[in-house]
This record gives C-alpha cells, structure tokens and sequence, in this order.
C-alpha cells in the first residue's frame, strides 16, 4: 500500500467553499 | 448634489463609518468605501435589508442560495460575530480584513484554526483533536467533490494529520503546534489570503470617495 501523503486539514482548507474569491465577482 | 447627498445620509443598519474600519483593520479609508459597495451589492440580493443573510452569502460563494454546505456555514460563522444570524457592515469589513494581502500571518493562521475547528471557539484549539469531527469534515469533502475513497483510507489520512500534527503526542493540538503545522504546509492558509482585497478600489469604486475628492 503506497505511503499516505494527503493531509486531511490541506484538503478542508483547499476546497471550494472555503475559497472567498467568488464574493468579487461582478 | 441632492444625489450626492442623499446617498450619504441613507445608510444601513449596522453601518460603520469607514475612518473607524479603516483604522482597526489593513484596509485604507478609500477601500473600506468600496467594500460599503460591495456589501450593498450583496445584501441586497435577496432581502433588500442591508445586511448579509446566510442565502445571500451562499447566493455569492456559489451562484445558489438554497445549496447548502459545511464550509459556507463555516464562512458565515466567521463572519457573524454577535451570532445573531446576519453580518452587518462592520463584521463584514473586520473579518474581511484577516483575509487582506497585508494582514498579519499570525492572524491567518489563527483564522485558519477557527475554520477548521468545530466550535468556533477563538483562541483555541480544543476541538481540533476530535478525529470524528474531522473524518466527517473530510467525508463531506469529497462527498461535495464526487471523490469516493473509503472509510478506512480516510481514517487512515485523518489519523497520519494528527499524528503530524500533534507533536507533543497529548491527544489535542494546541496553538503553537498549529503554527508549527502550518509553517509545513503553508498551502493550508492560502486560501486566508484574497489578492482582489488590493484592487477592491478599482472593483468597486466608491462614489463616496470621489465625490468627497471632487469637493
């Protein structure tokens, strides 16, 4: 089984909910 | 000039004026006016109040107000400091503020912990160790993003975070070890850092300030 790299809290803070760059959109 | 001046006088509940704002966060006089622009734009999309309500935020984030999501929610709660269901101007402004190019790292990686955490309880870290909590984070994740992996690999990633994590091994994560943390991922506050926040002037000119210029 290959070594886990992910990491569980880079992956909440990555995602799309939490990206506020869409409140600039016109 | 009547425009001009009732467009000052009718402000929103909640309004704050801009020299305060602009003095408590990193956002300059000009740039708190355009963020009143922009708060206007969307509190008003739904219930035309003035004041952001959680559809209006949703309504934002994803072009849907009824769609629901962990994160949003987690977003919205940031933001809604007195907790009273809505975000008014100057809550709007403050948290935006963390989020600023120039804010302060230390903030960021404070405001990260408070996202991630289940409580939103500031200044702390106690709801970090609870690995349920966070497996289900994970599993809505990648439910929202189509991703199947299985339980037990997920386990098995929530598991390794908290062991890398915790580096005193004490069963909690508490906030030097998340600086710490974050200084070895540094992709973990990325999303903490808004570059519009720079050009928000030119996004959202407020008519405001070149009015008060032109005066």
């Amino acid at each position: 089984m290959a070594p886990v790299t992910m990491n569980a809290f880079e992956l909440i803070s990555t995602s799309q909910g939490l990206n506020l760059s869409s409140l600039f959109e016109k | 000039m009547g425009c001009y001046h009732s467009k000052r006088t009718k402000k929103t509940p909640g309004y704050e004026e801009p020299t305060v704002l602009a003095a408590e966060t990193p956002f300059t006089v000009s740039e708190v006016e355009a963020l009143y622009e922009l708060f206007k734009k969307l509190s008003s999309s739904v219930i035309d109040d003035g004041l952001i309500h959680k559809e209006e935020l949703q309504l934002a984030l994803f072009r849907n107000k009824n769609k629901r999501n962990l994160f949003a929610d987690r977003i919205f709660d940031l933001f809604d400091v007195k907790r009273n269901g809505v975000i008014e101007f100057g809550e709007f402004v403050r948290s935006l503020g963390v989020f600023h190019p120039y804010a302060p790292v230390e903030d960021k990686i404070h405001c990260t912990a408070n996202l991630l955490s289940d409580y939103m309880i500031y200044g702390k870290l106690v709801s970090l160790n609870e690995k349920r909590r966070l497996k289900e984070m994970v599993m809505a994740l990648l439910h929202e993003s189509d991703l199947l992996l299985s339980d037990d690999f997920v386990e098995t990633i929530v598991d390794k975070t908290f062991r890398d994590a915790d580096l005193k091994g004490d069963g909690k994560i508490d906030p030097d070890e998340w600086k710490e943390f974050v200084s070895k991922n540094p992709s973990l506050i990325k999303n903490m850092t808004l570059p519009h926040l720079k050009d928000i002037t030119l996004a959202f000119p407020s008519f405001v300030s070149k009015t008060e210029v032109e005066d």
